[in-house]
């Protein structure tokens, strides 16, 4: 049998409003070490990879590897059933064609339970090779997201410069241009408010918007967002998931013709 | 002009 229960049932909430509009269907790998996904929008340029450790979870148990297929859609719906102080417990039957999801009030007088029938997803696995990245970049993920926004005013494209100096988001259409310079923070009271950019070199990388508005809904998992960026490979943006994981997205950069 | 590569281009399948 699979058994995950989570404490901060939000935590799983909020990761699904943050994938449910790049991804239709999507396998959740369950192992005895967590729990894993991997999935590419439809045009397969974009790609989400989540991670939840075990000890995450309490409790957790997993007697064997299980693959569940699960539509986003329907289970961001039954996911909007329960409270944002719930406790939400996934389980599987070995045996089962389907996810039991269990929502739990903190003082365990309201249980609700929805079955949600499993579905076979034949979806390609991507290897993601480790990178040393040219520049990474951290910055509130509430900046992110405001950037990206702003950005659309503009056009469908933006494109980042990294240097030495700080990061520069710049965007230009039909109507006009303009840009965005974020320094590195010098002083600031809290690291969370930061920016910071570890250089190894100068790169400048250009980028769909609607992409990164779709990873910015991710904001909401944490105060805090890295962007990696090499000269012509995915953009790495990840958001940390509390002290059990991650929530990674990869974006193909746009390619001179 | 620019264009948009897929994920493929740079990853490769496993």
């Amino acid at each position: 049998m699979f058994e995950a229960r989570l404490p901060q049932g939000q935590i799983l909430k909020k990761l699904i409003e943050a994938v449910r509009e790049l991804v239709t269907d999507a396998n959740f790998e369950c192992k005895p070490s967590g729990l894993s996904l991997q999935a590419m929008d439809s045009s397969h340029v974009s790609l989400v990879s989540l991670l939840m450790r075990a000890d995450g979870f309490d409790p957790y148990q997993c007697d064997r590897n299980r693959t569940l297929g699960i539509n986003l859609r329907t289970l961001a719906s039954v996911l909007k059933c329960s409270s944002n102080d719930d406790i939400i417990t996934i389980r599987a039957e070995d045996d089962g064609d389907s996810a039991i999801l269990i929502f739990e009030s903190p003082s365990s007088d309201r249980l609700s339970e929805f079955d949600l029938k499993l579905v076979d997803i034949d979806n390609e696995q991507l290897v993601i090779p480790d990178t040393q990245y040219d520049a990474v970049v951290r910055m509130p993920s509430a900046e992110f997201q405001r950037i990206v926004r702003d950005m659309q005013i503009l056009g469908d494209s933006v494109t980042i410069a990294c240097s030495k100096d700080g990061v520069k988001f710049s965007a230009n259409g039909e109507i006009g241009s303009g840009s965005v310079r974020l320094k590195q923070s010098s002083a600031v009271d809290s690291e969370d408010d930061a920016v910071t950019v570890d250089l190894q070199q100068a790169v400048s990388l250009t980028f769909a918007l609607r992409y990164l508005s779709l990873f910015s809904k991710a904001a909401p998992l944490s105060p805090t967002v890295t962007l990696s960026f090499s000269k012509d490979v995915p953009l790495l943006v990840e958001f940390r998931i509390a002290d059990m994981g991650h929530l990674r997205f990869y974006l193909a950069p746009k390619i001179d013709e | 002009g620019m264009k948009q590569p897929v994920l493929s281009h740079f990853f490769r399948p496993s």
